[in-house]
C-alpha cells in the first residue's frame, strides 16, 4: 500500500532561532533535531530537543512542528501544524 | 553469469532539475538518455540534507541516527560502529572498487583516506584543479579576480588549464579501459563536484540559459507559517565576495530579484556541464562494449534550495533540500541488452538543439530513501543481500536500515529475455 512508504529525513539546529552556525551546527552545539516523516500523501516535522552527549532526542520537548499536504500544498508554503494540533484542522486537507 | 560491473555515479547537490524529472528548463539530455534505459524514481528522498552525513549515511545503508555524523567531524568506525560500506561490501565480494573524485566527503568524516582501505582497492583519485575551486580565480565585471559564487571561467584561463569534473571523468575511463582487461568485475564510484557551489563552469553553458528565460523560484518568500527552527540562513554563499558586495541582511535576505536570477541560471548552467561529463563518461563505457554487462547508478547527496522559501542552499527539511534523482540503469533488466555495435548512450551534446526529447524509462512512484542503495545494488548485482539491522545496530558491522527496492525491477519480461524473477 504506497502509504504505507515512508521517507524519512532529519536535520540539527543549535537554536530556534537562525544564527551563524544554522546551517552546519558542530556536534556538541546541536540543541534541537528536526526529524521529517514523508508519505505520499504528507511532510510532517517536528522538532525536538536533542542532547548530543547521549545522542538522545527527547520528543516530549517539541520546540516547533511543520505539516504540509503534498496535494493541496506541493510547494510547502502553507504550515498547518499548529491548526492540526487543536484540531481545527480543515476537513479538505485531510490526507 | 559474469558478475554484473557497477558504475555509480554521485552529483554533488544535484536537486532532480533534470528533464527526465520534468524540469522544461534544463538541458540535460545525456542523463535524461542514461533515465529512459533506467528505473527511474521520482521521490527518492536523503535521509540528511547537508554532504558528509548524507553520503556516510547511504554509503553505509544506516541512518545519522546511527552513524552518529549530522556534521562533519567524525569517523563512523571510531565514533559509531565499524559499519561495512557498499564498496567495502562489493570489495569483500571480489570486485575491484575504485573511487574517483567526490564519493567519500573528504576529511574527518572519512578518516582522511576516503575511507581506504576498507572500501577502495586502490587509493581514492582526486582532481589536481580540485585546490583551486575556492580561490580567486572568477573573473569579476572590473576585470580582476574573485572568489565569487557566480563563476563562469574560460578553461584556458584557469590554472591547470581545467576543471575538477573534467579531470574526473578522464582519470574514470582510464579505469574503464583498465578494467575492460580485468578478470575480475569492478565497482567504480565517480563524485562529481558541481553543482555545488562556487558555480564554477565553463562560461559558454551560460548561453543555453538566457537571463531573459530565468524566472524566480515559485514561492521566493519565507513563508508566514515557517517556525523560525526549520529556515536555514544560508550562510555559506554569503561568504563569496559577489554575495558579500550585495550587503544582504541576516538572516533573511532577501536576495535582490535579479542576483536571484543570475544564482538560478548558473547553477542550471553547472547542471549542463555536469551531464556533458555524465555523457563523455557512459559513452566511452559504450565504446569500450561495457554497457551490457554493468549496471549505471545515478543519483546525488542531496537537493538544493534556489529561492524557494526564500532559502539558497542545503541545510533544511524541505523536499528541494531533500529530493535526490535516483536511476538503476540494469542491462537486460530495465533496458534490453544492446544489439552487437548498438549505443545505449551515445554523447549528446547539450547545445544540439535538434536533439529529440528523450522516450521515459520505468518510473517508480513510491517513496524511497537513499539508505536503499546498499541493498538495493547488492541485490542487483546478484549478492546476498545483508539482514535487516537490530535496533540498535552499533555493534553490528554488516547490515541494512534501508529497504531493498528489488521488488520495483520487476517489469513484464524484456523481449526475448526469461521471466524476470523478483
Amino acid at each position: 500500500n504506497p502509504r504505507e512508504l515512508v521517507a524519512y529525513s532529519q536535520y540539527p539546529r543549535p537554536a530556534d532561532s537562525p544564527q551563524w552556525n544554522s546551517d552546519k551546527p558542530s556536534l556538541k552545539d546541536i540543541k534541537i533535531m528536526g526529524y521529517s516523516i514523508r508519505t505520499i500523501d504528507y511532510r510532517y516535522t517536528v522538532w525536538v530537543g536533542f542532547s548530543p552527549q547521549e545522542f538522545l532526542a527527547n520528543f516530549s520537548d517539541i520546540h516547533a512542528g511543520e505539516l504540509y499536504f503534498v496535494d493541496s500544498d506541493p510547494l510547502q508554503d502553507h504550515n498547518v501544524y499548529n491548526d492540526s494540533q487543536g484540531g481545527a484542522l480543515p476537513w479538505s486537507l485531510m490526507p | 553469469a559474469d558478475a554484473l560491473n557497477v558504475l555509480l555515479i554521485i552529483v554533488d547537490d544535484l536537486r532532480p532539475s533534470l528533464g527526465c524529472y520534468g524540469d522544461k528548463l534544463v538541458r540535460s539530455p545525456n542523463i535524461d538518455q542514461l533515465a529512459s534505459h533506467s528505473l527511474l524514481f521520482q521521490n527518492a528522498f536523503a535521509q540528511q540534507a547537508v554532504c558528509a552525513p548524507s553520503r556516510v549515511s547511504f554509503l553505509t545503508g544506516r541512518r545519522p541516527d546511527t552513524t552518529r555524523l549530522y556534521d562533519f567531524s567524525s569517523y563512523w568506525r571510531v565514533h559509531a560502529g565499524n559499519f561495512s560500506t557498499i564498496p567495502q561490501y562489493f570489495k569483500e565480494n571480489g570486485y575491484v572498487t575504485l573511487s574517483v573524485g567526490k564519493v567519500f566527503h573528504p576529511g574527518v568524516s572519512s578518516n582522511h583516506s576516503d575511507d581506504s582501505p576498507y572500501s577502495w582497492s586502490l587509493p581514492a583519485y582526486h582532481p589536481s584543479s580540485e585546490k583551486y575551486e575556492n580561490t580567486k580565480t572568477c573573473r569579476g565585471p572590473d576585470g580582476e579576480l574573485h572568489a565569487n559564487l557566480l563563476c563562469p571561467v574560460d578553461v584556458a584561463d584557469v590554472p591547470e588549464g581545467t576543471l575538477p569534473d573534467k579531470q574526473s571523468t578522464e582519470q574514470a575511463i582510464r579505469l574503464l579501459e583498465k578494467m575492460k582487461t580485468s578478470a575480475s568485475p569492478f565497482f567504480l564510484a565517480v563524485g562529481y563536484h558541481k553543482p555545488h557551489i562556487p558555480f564554477r563552469y565553463p562560461k559558454e553553458f551560460q548561453k543555453l540559459y538566457p537571463l531573459e528565460n530565468i524566472t524566480l523560484a515559485p514561492d521566493p518568500q519565507v513563508p508566514a507559517g515557517l517556525p523560525p527552527v526549520a529556515y536555514s540562513p544560508w550562510m555559506d554563499i554569503r561568504q563569496r565576495e559577489d554575495v558579500q558586495a550585495l550587503n544582504l541582511s541576516v538572516p533573511y535576505g532577501p536576495v535582490p530579484a535579479d542576483f536571484q536570477r543570475k544564482i538560478r541560471q548558473s547553477y542550471f548552467a553547472s547542471v549542463s556541464y555536469v551531464d556533458t561529463q555524465v555523457g563523455q563518461l557512459l559513452s566511452a563505457l559504450d565504446e569500450l562494449q561495457l554497457a551490457s554487462s554493468t549496471v549505471v547508478v545515478l543519483t546525488s547527496d542531496h537537493g538544493w534550495a534556489l529561492g524557494e522559501h526564500g532559502e539558497w542552499a542545503k541545510y533544511s527539511n524541505f523536499d528541494v533540500t531533500t529530493r535526490v534523482p535516483l536511476m538503476f540503469y540494469v542491462p537486460g533488466r530495465t533496458a534490453p541488452l544492446p544489439e552487437a555495435g548498438e549505443k545505449l548512450f551515445p554523447y549528446i551534446d547539450p547545445f544540439d538543439s535538434a536533439s529529440e526529447p528523450m522516450e521515459p524509462g520505468q518510473q517508480a512512484m513510491d517513496l524511497v530513501e537513499l539508505l536503499s542503495l546498499f541493498p538495493t545494488l547488492a541485490g542487483l548485482a546478484g549478492l546476498r543481500v545483508p539482514p535487516r539491522c537490530p535496533i540498535p545496530s552499533f555493534h553490528v558491522q554488516l547490515c541494512r536500515e534501508g529497504q531493498n527496492l528489488l521488488k520495483h525491477f520487476q517489469f513484464r519480461a524484456v523481449e526475448g529475455d526469461p521471466p524476470v524473477h523478483a
